[in-house]
């Protein structure tokens, strides 16, 4: 209970700070974000507006989903399509001040939570690896 | 230390069985493998041979790398390129009677790991969701 709380507080910030995070723009085409995916090796990573808001995320298998038809992939559509049109709007986000028991239970079912500050202005994300690596530190002592 | 070993160990078995994993064959071509991985919504999947025995894990970032050139993605090459040219072979696994500490230890680099019989036949594999909510069960304590 407490005793692990207050274990994994000890371990410091878990926050990897907005300009470490690849991210792309919500009227970014498909293509480039396609690109983007390919080319830094994350699977799924967020979507800014002009504003350094965060808006949705992207991954490789929403944009497929986007272009699939019942038989065939159409990769020509990749070039029509903004990410803003494909994005997934519903994801784990806190605010600077969370409480590290919000985001142990936000990362049961998400691979990262986004962190905005109180105008929703994105400021980093918390990933599952870094708590699994304070969860491993604690089960070695 | 052994105290969070202990409580980790009572929370009973992690394995998701190898007939609740999503898989492919690895001589299915990779238009196959793209239509699996649009269509089931997992990141990153076992390939297994005909008697069984996983041989890598296949991704659509590790897909689209195959097809793309500088400035192009060459959508032809899905049906001529088959699974075992392009999976990752370099992945984590354990046996059946694995120690809690290794699998806690590999959660932290890899979302899932892949446990086999002695034999090397595929039993399943461990994702770091099921760790996330024993670990978030005994914060709530
Ligand atoms: N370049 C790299 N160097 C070292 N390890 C790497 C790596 N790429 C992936 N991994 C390992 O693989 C896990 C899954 O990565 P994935 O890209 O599917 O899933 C990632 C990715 O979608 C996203 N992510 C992590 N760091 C990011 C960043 N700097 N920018 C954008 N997205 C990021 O958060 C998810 C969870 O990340 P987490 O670190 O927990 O878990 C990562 C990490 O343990
Ligand atoms: N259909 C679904 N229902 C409920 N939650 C879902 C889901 N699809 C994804 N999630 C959630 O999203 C996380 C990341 O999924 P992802 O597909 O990137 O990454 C997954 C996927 O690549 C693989 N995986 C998990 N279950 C699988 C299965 N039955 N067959 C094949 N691969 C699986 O292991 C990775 C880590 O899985 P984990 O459960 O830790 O973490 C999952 C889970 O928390």
């Amino acid at each position: 209970g407490n005793k692990i709380k207050a274990m994994l507080e000890d371990n410091g910030d878990f926050l990897i700070p907005a300009d470490r995070v690849a991210n792309v723009q919500v009227d970014n085409n498909l293509d480039h974000a396609l690109l983007v995916l390919t080319n830094i090796g994350y699977t799924i990573i967020p979507v800014l507006d002009h504003h350094g808001n965060i808006k949705g995320l992207i991954s490789m298998p929403v944009i497929m989903k986007a272009i699939t038809g019942l038989k065939d992939i159409h990769f020509d559509q990749l070039s029509d399509l903004s990410v803003s049109e494909v994005m997934k709007t519903d994801f784990a986000q806190v605010e600077e001040d969370y409480e590290l028991e919000d985001v142990l239970h936000l990362l049961v079912d998400n691979p990262f939570v986004c962190v905005t500050d109180d105008s929703g202005s994105f400021k980093g994300i918390i990933t599952r690896k870094v708590v699994l690596a304070a969860t491993n530190r604690l089960a070695h002592e």
